[in-house]
Parts: C-alpha cells; structure tokens; sequence
C-alpha cells in the first residue's frame, strides 16, 4: 500500500504473503447484491470482507501517516491508531477465516449433503459477521441500508434451516458422554435425570448437619 | 433415549459418521480415536466424574496420577511421543492432565536447540527424569519479551551465565507446571555479554534438587494460589537470585556466545517467537476449539429437551430451540465451531509447510506464520470464549451449575485470551505485519 501510494499505479515489489495477497487485488466499490438469496454467495460475502478488511486497513494506514506528517514520532503515532489498527486486524482476521471456511467446503463436492448443511454454516458465520459490523459495510456505501435488511433476511431464513440439522452437527462432533463430563449435555438427552444423580454425589450432602451451622446458630438460639 | 432427542436424529439429511470422518482427517482416525477412547474410558483411574467435587490439591494430584497413567498406558500400548494415540487420549480425558508445559518446555528445546542440545536434553523430557517448565511471563511483564527484565550476564572467567531477577517485577509469574513440580525451567532473559544487551534468549536453569526436590540455591520458588479455573495445572512463581549455569545452557539454534563472550547471531529477532507459534497452532486446535464444540454440544442437546412457554395458545410447551431466539443465541457459536476446526487445520498445514523452512534458517515465510498464528490465537479464542458464555447463558440457571460442563469450559476458554500471548498484544502484532504488507 505504502509503495502504490507513493508511484500510483504501480505495484508493490515481490508478491504478497498469501494470506494479504487481497491487498492489491481488484476491489468493488458497491456490493452488486440484489436480493436476499444473491447474500448467499460465498464470493459475495468473501469479497464483502476482503473490501472492508482493505478499507480499514487503508484507513489505518492513512492515519499513520497523517500523524506522522503532523509532526508526531513514529512511537507516538503508532499509540494514538492502535484502537484503529485493531478494528482493521479484526476485519482482516475475518476475511481469512471467511475465506479458508469457504475453501475447505469447496473440497467438499463429492458429499454433497455435507457440503449442504455445512455451506449453510459458513453462510450464516459470513453473515453473522457482517450484520454485527454492519456500521463497516455501511461507513463507504459498500452496503446500502436495503443490503442490510437483506444480509438480515438471508441470516434469519437460515436458522430453520441449521434447526433440522443442528443434534445431528453436533454429534458429529463425536464427543463421548466420559469427555463432555456434563449433566446437560449427555447423548441419549436424560439431562434432568443425571443432573439429580450427579447433585447427590456432592460431598456437602453426606452430613447430616452443615458443618459450623449449629456453631454459629446456637449462641443467638440460647440467648 | 429421550424422546425429544430421538426424534432429532430421526430422519438425518446426512451422513453423520461421513462428518465425523472429515472432522477427524478420515474414517481410520476416527477408528483409532475410538479406540483409544474406549481403551481410556476402561480405566477408571482415568475418569474425570468426580472432577467437579475437588479440591485445587486433588485437581493436582489427579491431573498427575492421570498423566502418569497414561504414559504408562503407551508404554504398554507402544503408543510413541507425539503419536495420534496420545493425542487422543489427551482429548478424551478433555485435557485435564499434568505437566502440559513440560512439553511446552520440550518443544521449545526442539525449536531453539541446536542438535547437541536437543539430543542432551530431549532424552531427559521424554522420560520425565526432568520435569521443565516455560519461564516467560514476569510479574510486571506479559507477552512483549524485549520488555522482560530478568537477565542473564555472561561471566568470561567461569563460562557461565549468572541469571538473576533484578527487581520485583522481573519475577516469573504463572508457568504452568512451576509452582510444584518442575525441575528444570527454561527461562526467557535479557542476555548480556561483551558489554552489551543482547535481546532476549532462552536458557535451561535447574531449579529443584533431582535428589529431593528441594529448591536450589539461589532460588526462591512456590505457588502463586486460587485461580479462576486450571486448578491441575500448578501454576507458580520464580524469583532467581545470581544463579550460574554453565555457557551450554543457553539455547542456541539462532544465537549463541562463543567461550570469550564474542556474541554470534545466526537467526532473525523473531525466532525467539518460534516455540511460540508452535504452541499457539496446538492450542487453536487442541484446546480452544473442541472448548467451544463441547459447548455447543451441551447448549444444544439441552436446547431440545428443555421445554418452556407455547408457540401457539393450543400448543404444548415448545423445545427452546425452537424459538427463533434460541437458535440466534447457539447457531452461530456452532457455526463458529466449525468455521474454526477448518481454520485451525489451514493453518497447522501452513505451520508444517513453514516449519522445516524456518529450522534450515530459511526465514521467508516466518513473518506471515508470525502474524497469521498470532491474529487468529487473538480472534479465535476471543470469540469461542464470548461464544461458550452465549451457551452457557442459553441453558438458563442450570447452565450456572458446574455439573452442566459449561462453567468449566467458560473459566477455561477464557484462560486463552490471556495465555501465549495477550490477546490485544497479539492483534497488534498482526497488525504491524498488516501495514508492512
């Protein structure tokens, strides 16, 4: 970024490491979605986060430097963006995880179904992020207000979707009833019943009386 | 089975042991995982269902006799150091052994070490004749390692380090592993030699007698108390007052200091952060991730036998799951749970295709694994954390119960923001490599 802004038009030297490759790539100015389905489109929501991963991370950038050209130490200007640089970081962060879910479900084609319940997932993760950041997408006009409301809708008739699979998704994680080590969360769903064993095992039910309780009572009781 | 859960798995719209196979790699991981499993859960010694009754000093004591038994089990087993098998084993006891950091300690001698050392040293861990720590973090002094005070001064005369706390704050605070148990920690110190500060470097000093493990000269070491949860891990304090240890001991894969104290550098200022990195890839996926799937399991196998209030008037009372609430509140912690198993492995992949370029000097792709393992420790375990505590919460009062699972998972997961990093040291840290990008 820095050496395009110094000889626009050209590019940085090298190429980049491949997780900020996106840096230099082709960037959308206005999301192209129509509707609520277009949201689904992993392109859409990758490249939605690549565009304000770029931006914020521009806007980091911009406000380095304009402290520095205020006058301000390289120390001292690195302190007063940092909350700045986080939020870019963040929106990065989210990009790379959009984008590798995205790529491991493309692996995918030869199971359809999996591929299915679990494209629906990584929809919902894309829009979960960006409805909880929706001030990112609206700051450039990247997404109007009409987008939102439809990323909104998009997210929303999802979650009958994930309903019917969610048991399913979740034994799938195959955890063993000895490791998850929960009353609740047992396979065959008799939480209330372990939960009323498992309260009686407590080493505060083997005494009859709780200790210190006629300690403490007894000298108010006799009085 | 309970009915409400029975017909969930009813009609399946897919193969549940297909996802389970691509969760594990393939279909013979998951064989092996079960059986190791089922070898596990054989020995009632390994049981975790009295766990939540203990005592800190009985979450000790049993996080060792665990670890121990287990070890004995691979031995019998022929289970190999680092094999799948005890992988498993140590996710099926959910993690809850002792002497994690030993192999922290292990694992940073196989980064920082040059060959002579790993081979004198590696021996020695993998059959526990010495039980080692990883002395970074400071009293007064976190993540940042140019910030850490203790020193260690090169003495010409008797080719040794004298390592030393010079203030309160230069204190090791929290190694795992430390307050009872090490003998041996490898502690992170400003070395100093030709008149110079170095940068910090990492050097193996014995603390505990092999004899009766009693503190050695020079050091003042216990334990640093309650904790919000990790009461297994023995988590302890080192305070080093001018302890000498031999020129040999200064781990020097990158750097080392020739007998006259002539200072020679063979790596890069970032390969100090190399065991790091390693650490913060198995934690991702040993640790952080399978806290927030257990989460999700609880929350939502709950979630379908809980019944509360109607839909409908006419309509019996409804599973909360149900309620669209419900499903806004665990649906995206569960896709967070997948989303993050494939992060996770993208980037274990990316830290083996790294990690033999970077032992042979070749430090290209360190920068990048640098910043991409250190941003998504920060945002992975920020995440599952807020996400375990939304599950916790969906499972009403009794998710406040620790006979729930959830509370543990909770105090646990939200350890990580903290550990191998601060998170907002380690989102900086990406981000500097963002803006140099």
């Amino acid at each position: 970024y820095l050496n395009t802004q110094k000889c626009p038009g050209s590019t940085p030297k090298g190429s980049l490491p491949q997780s900020v490759a996106y840096l230099t790539a082709p960037d959308l100015a206005r999301c192209p979605a129509q509707t609520a389905a277009d949201f689904l489109r992993p392109e859409l929501y990758t490249t939605a986060w690549a565009h304000v991963a770029v931006r914020l991370i521009k806007d980091s950038v911009h406000h380095l430097q304009t402290l520095r050209q205020a006058g301000a130490d390289e120390h001292d200007a690195w302190n007063q963006t940092t909350v700045i640089h986080i939020q870019a970081t963040k929106a990065h962060l989210h990009y790379v995880t959009v984008k590798i879910f995205t790529e491991a479900l493309e692996k995918l084609e030869s199971q359809p179904e999996i591929q299915q319940v679990l494209r629906r997932l990584c929809d919902l993760y894309a829009l979960h992020g960006i409805l909880t950041n929706a001030g990112d997408f609206l700051h450039d006009g990247f997404l109007s207000g009409a987008q939102i409301d439809m990323a909104r809708k998009a997210y929303l008739d999802l979650l009958p979707l994930i309903r019917k699979d969610a048991i399913l998704l979740t034994d799938a994680f195959d955890f063993t009833d000895q490791c998850l080590n929960s009353a609740l969360g047992c396979y065959d769903g008799h939480a209330y019943e372990r939960l009323f064993q498992w309260a009686q095992r407590s080493p505060t039910n083997t005494q009859i009386s709780p200790c210190g309780l006629k300690r403490h009572t007894r000298p108010l009781m006799l009085k | 089975m309970h009915p409400d859960i029975e017909s969930e798995r009813h009609s399946p719209s897919f193969n549940v042991e297909e996802l389970t196979n691509i969760l594990d790699g393939d279909a013979e991981n998951t064989a092996l995982r079960r059986k190791v499993e089922s070898i596990i859960h054989g020995e009632p010694e390994l049981s975790l269902k009295d766990n939540y009754f203990m005592t800190q000093n009985e979450r000790y004591e049993a996080a060792v006799k665990k670890k121990f038994h287990i070890l004995m089990l691979a031995q019998r087993l022929g289970w190999s150091d680092g094999s799948r098998e005890l992988q498993y084993a140590s996710r099926s006891v959910s993690g809850d052994l002792g002497f994690v950091i030993h192999h922290v300690f292990q694992k940073t001698i196989r980064s920082l070490g040059s060959e002579e050392q790993i081979a004198k040293w590696d021996p020695l861990c993998s059959k526990f004749q010495i039980l080692g720590t990883y002395a970074q973090t400071e009293m007064g002094h976190g993540t940042y390692l140019q910030g850490l005070e203790t020193e260690a001064t090169y003495d010409a005369a008797t080719q040794e380090f004298v390592v030393h706390s010079p203030t309160m704050t230069a204190i090791k605070w929290w190694p795992g592993d430390l307050g009872r148990s090490a003998t041996h920690a490898l502690v992170q110190a400003q070395l100093i030699c030709s008149g110079a500060r170095q940068g910090m470097h990492a050097f193996i000093v014995p603390i505990r007698s092999l004899d009766d493990h009693s503190p050695l000269p020079g050091i003042t070491i216990g334990d640093i108390g309650p904790k919000m949860d990790f009461e297994h891990t023995d988590n302890g304090f080192l305070k080093l007052d001018h302890v000498r240890i031999p020129r040999e001991n200064m781990l020097n894969r990158f750097a080392k200091v020739l007998p006259d104290g002539a200072y020679v550098k063979l790596g890069v200022p970032k390969s100090n952060y190399l065991s790091m990195v390693v650490v913060r890839v198995d934690i991702l996926l040993g640790e952080v991730v399978p806290l927030l799937q257990k989460a999700c399991i609880i929350a939502i196998r709950y979630s379908v036998i809980r019944r509360q209030s109607r839909l409908r008037p006419s309509d019996p009372e409804a599973k909360v799951l149900d309620y669209q609430t419900q499903q806004q509140k665990l649906f995206p912690p569960l896709a967070m749970a997948y989303a993050f198993h494939f992060v996770g492995n993208h980037l274990l992949e990316f830290f083996h295709r790294s990690y033999s370029f970077i032992l042979n000097k070749d430090f290209t792709l360190l920068p990048e694994l640098h910043a991409l393992s250190a941003g998504l420790k920060a945002m992975l375990s920020d995440f599952c954390t807020q996400a375990v505590e939304q599950c916790r919460r969906a499972c009403g009062g009794h998710g406040y119960s620790k006979l729930s699972g959830l509370p543990s998972l909770l105090t646990r997961v939200t350890a990580s923001c903290t550990y191998e990093g601060e998170n907002t040291v380690l989102y900086l840290q990406t981000a500097r490599f963002l803006i140099k990008s």
